[in-house]
């Protein structure tokens, strides 16, 4: 999904 | 998890204990900006606010969705917000008599208000959430500039400063990396709001990266600025 990009990013 | 992500993170936590260091061995936090630190505070506080999901799924024991890189990333955001809620801390309690306030004139309402708008306009999905982390990622990318302004209000760093900010601003470069590198590995990743956000943090250190190789090539303890 679009909002997980990057979130499992600090 | 790649070599450039986990040595980006390293760095990120390296810049804490540098800062930490310093305020503590010189007793002093001259030439750090409070308003670039608060604005830390305040953009680690915003993003990380999935940490309550995290707490939720572990008090339910409802551990499917826990994997290895939930753990590291629970444990280091957790780190940094200690961290940076720490520095803001002694900066405001036994170091304040040290702080650089006076010279410290850069008005945050300049960075907040074009981050929340920018929030507001340009976000995956329009959720609180969603919003908060992307105001986040704007802010990060523009709280260092009451640092750099109060760097060329003082015209020189000392050792320990320009190693803090080298690593601070370092860590965001290598995360440029990271993406390019999980771009080409990894199908449908794409994130552009982080990429364009991580693109403009790096590009405001560009003078400061510059003198700092300088100062490490001339062997120099303190960075100066050409007056």
């Amino acid at each position: 999904a679009a909002t997980e990009a990057g979130h499992d990013e600090l | 998890m790649n070599i450039f992500r986990i040595s980006a993170d390293l760095l990120h936590l390296a810049s804490f204990f540098i800062l930490i260091f310093k305020m503590k061995a010189t007793k002093s936090c001259k030439g750090i900006s409070f308003k670039t630190q608060l604005m830390y505070t305040l953009v680690f506080t915003c993003r990380y606010l999935d940490l309550f999901h995290v707490l939720g799924m572990m008090i339910t024991f409802n551990f499917a969705h826990i994997t290895g890189l939930t753990l590291y990333n629970t444990f280091m955001k957790i780190l940094f917000l200690a961290a940076s809620y720490y520095i803001v801390y002694l900066m405001r309690t036994e170091l304040k008599s040290t702080s650089d306030d006076a010279r410290d004139t850069f008005v945050l309402w300049h960075i907040l208000a074009p981050c929340a708008v920018l929030a507001l306009i340009f976000n995956a999905q329009f959720t609180i959430l969603e919003i908060l982390w992307t105001f986040s990622i704007y802010l990060e990318a523009v709280a260092v500039m009451p640092q750099l302004m109060l760097l060329i209000e003082t015209g020189e760093a000392d050792s320990l400063s320009s190693h803090y900010m080298f690593a601070v601003g370092g860590y965001r470069a290598l995360y440029l990396v990271n993406w390019v590198y999980r771009y080409a590995t990894e199908p449908y990743y794409s994130n552009w709001i982080a990429w364009i956000a991580g693109f403009v943090q790096t590009a405001l250190f560009g003078d400061f990266f510059y003198y700092y190789f300088v100062k490490i090539m001339s062997g120099d303890a303190a960075l100066k600025l050409p007056t």
